[in-house]
């Protein structure tokens, strides 16, 4: 499988936080050790995981030299681990942006933990900054959460060239996959986007969906994955399923 | 009423968009002359209202001095104007954010068109940035989308933050209100987190909100306001409710 997974999509509310958290939530689930890396200055995924107001990785990075990961990284449930945001992050983008390889520094600094766990997913802001860039380039896998609504579209295009891009500029191949959220199969709208999406992105996109769940919701209120709030939940055997494809997802030889 | 009015919320996915185009058609249809100024890179409201690869902001600002909006500003319906956006916006943040001054940027090339139109209705991205400065800088009222979710009120409580800041760093006192929207009054999650919004934010929530609805995605897939679409839509009728609602709102003396 796939070691460090970037959730990613520069449309806004298309459920990246939601697919990492109930994605990493699966994977543990099945026995994997799963680091959720939250790489959002709003740290919503910290915020759910109950992990606000600690240590984010600019803090670790200004604590000085060398820089451990591990003092901030707190273990939240069972095989799950995060490590959190806060507002400070707003830093490290001000700060290294302009330095040469400033793309690499998430990477670089994740390489003495990788090992310890067997899935990395990092959530991230709705914007290609350098929280996304730096995510991408410590990734070996993109999952693209998006809705089946007309803005989708445009926006799933542009993260796919995006990631070309990345290709071409520094060599770094990284697969992607599109994932279908909040989807509402009585709903026409969805039923038109989502043939659309699937003619022109065809197997890019997970022939597995989430549905629109407000079991979700009141999962979030409670701050629990959502197969922790209700085993019976939609949306948690969805994703339970997807936690079982994403593993099986072979890496290109 | 006012003149100039924000639409904004960092969370992402909360209407912005939508909201800035159905309010602008509503205040259209009760006679006002409204140009929807698209501030966001991704173009969504450009995209939307069929002006996609044009000129934008930042394109007139570096064809010359003096920079003219009227270069860039087109007509296409009725009483209904747009300053259209595109990828090349990203670089007038590039540009301008190390200067001094730079969050009145937008402001002082507004100031020769102001007078033209009753209302300036700006989109913004779902971050707080270069773009989303501006538009605050430049406006008198601030309307901030949200959902009726637990992320919600983290979020409306961060856009609430900066308000206040940039009032006692700039002396610029800007109203705002708070509009839920996509709201789904079957889902037990939604009312909990009502009660929460109206118990937090008091007045500042109007009482008026729009409903999830279909018709509405379905108004985005052939691109027009949702009352143009369908004029008995819900949403649309809400949206109408709200323009009545702005209109009348008095500047605090
Ligand atoms: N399957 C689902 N069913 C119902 N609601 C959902 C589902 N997935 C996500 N949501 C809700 O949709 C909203 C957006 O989800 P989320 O915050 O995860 O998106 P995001 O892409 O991370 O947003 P942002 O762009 O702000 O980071 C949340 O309020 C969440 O509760
Ligand atoms: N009242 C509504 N009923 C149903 N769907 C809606 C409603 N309002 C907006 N939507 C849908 O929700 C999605 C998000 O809306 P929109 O893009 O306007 O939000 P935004 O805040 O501008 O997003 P971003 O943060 O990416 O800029 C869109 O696909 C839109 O079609
Ligand atoms: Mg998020
Ligand atoms: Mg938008």
């Amino acid at each position: 499988g796939f070691h460090t997974i970037t959730v990613c999509n520069q449309k806004g509310g298309v459920a990246k936080t939601s697919t990492c958290i109930n994605l990493g939530a699966s994977l543990a689930l099945l026995g994997k050790k799963v680091l959720l890396a939250d790489f959002d200055v709003q740290a919503n995924l910290s915020v759910l995981m109950g992990c606000r107001n600690n240590r984010s990785f600019f803090d670790v990075l200004e604590a000085g030299k060398p820089a451990e990961l591990t003092k901030a990284i707190l273990k939240v449930r069972p095989n799950i681990w995060v490590l959190p945001s806060n507002s400070r992050m707003a830093l490290s983008s001000k700060k290294y942006l302009n330095q040469d390889g400033f793309e690499y520094v998430l990477q670089k600094h994740l390489e003495p933990v990788k090992d310890f766990f067997d899935y990395i997913l990092i959530d991230t802001p709705p914007s290609i900054d350098f929280f996304t860039l730096n995510a991408l380039m410590a990734s070996d896998l993109a999952v693209i959460p998006t809705q089946s609504e007309f803005l989708a579209i445009n926006g799933v295009n542009h993260i796919e060239n995006i990631i070309g891009v990345i290709g071409e500029k520094t060599g770094h191949r990284l697969d992607y996959r599109i994932l279908v959220t909040m989807y509402d199969q009585q709903n026409m709208a969805s039923q038109v986007i989502m043939k659309q999406l699937r003619h022109r992105y065809g197997a890019r996109v997970l022939d597995l969906l989430i549905a629109r769940d407000p079991r979700l919701q009141e999962s979030q209120i409670v701050r629990k994955p959502v197969i922790y709030y209700d085993k019976g939940a939609v949306s948690g055997r969805q994703y339970l399923d997807l936690a079982r494809r994403v593993d099986a997802l072979r890496r290109p030889a």
